[in-house]
């Protein structure tokens, strides 16, 4: 463990709580994409099988099972208890896009041809796109509440602060997994142009408003 | 059959 990884799944923890917060708070979900929470909570699925069939620390059990419920929490508060303020008219993003080729890559390029590996890797590449429905409904609706924008802000941070962590990990651990790697700079890339936005606006008070 | 390496981070 080093100071990234831990400030990066701290930021994601905060980011996971902030959403479930602010749905269950507000008892409104306007703006928030669906789309996107089913996708995480496919991310966690697929990923942490290995709760069952490994014990790497208390840490690492406790901190997935917080995700996995969290994220399903979301799901439900989303479809279920808040639907009536899901705006599903700009949530329209054709996740089979992101499916597919997420799918076909994970078969074709993993570490090892064996169901949890390929599980994983389908879970990495996966969670490298999964916030586009999200992002793509912010362009859509133009706008995003801030409590929404501090959301997406821990969650880019988190991926960024796991770059830093395989750099450290690679010097002094001379672990590499070129797979999580890639995946992770294409997820830090995508949030690029909102880090630009919520820097220069949400930072300055001002509510983040795209160009419609 | 290959079990891939084990991933420890979360």
């Amino acid at each position: 463990m080093n100071i990234f990884r831990l400030t990066g799944d701290l930021s994601h923890l905060a980011a996971i709580i902030i959403l479930l917060l602010k749905i269950w708070k507000t008892r409104s979900c306007a703006g928030i994409s669906g789309k996107s929470q089913i996708l995480f909570a496919l991310v966690f699925t697929t990923r942490y099988l290995d709760l069952f069939s490994s014990f790497i620390s208390l840490y690492n059990t406790v901190m997935k099972v917080i995700y996995i419920m969290c994220a399903y929490a979301t799901v439900y508060l989303i479809y279920g208890k808040f639907k009536a303020t899901y705006d599903g008219n700009h949530d329209t993003f054709r996740v089979e896009f992101l499916l597919i080729p997420v799918v076909l890559l994970a078969v074709l390029i993993n570490h090892a041809f064996a169901p949890m590996e390929i599980l994983w890797t389908f879970s990495i590449y996966l969670e490298s796109v999964a916030i586009l429905p999200q992002l793509f409904m912010i362009s859509k609706t133009g706008e995003a509440e801030t409590i929404t924008t501090h959301y997406l802000f821990f969650l880019g941070l988190y991926r960024t602060l796991y770059l830093f962590n395989w750099i450290w990990r690679f010097y002094f651990e001379g672990f590499f997994d070129l797979i999580a790697v890639v995946a992770g700079l294409v997820q830090t890339i995508l949030y690029c142009d909102f880090f630009y936005l919520y820097i220069t606006k949400v930072l300055k008070g001002k509510k983040l408003s795209l160009p419609a | 059959w290959p079990r891939g390496p084990q991933h420890d981070e979360l």
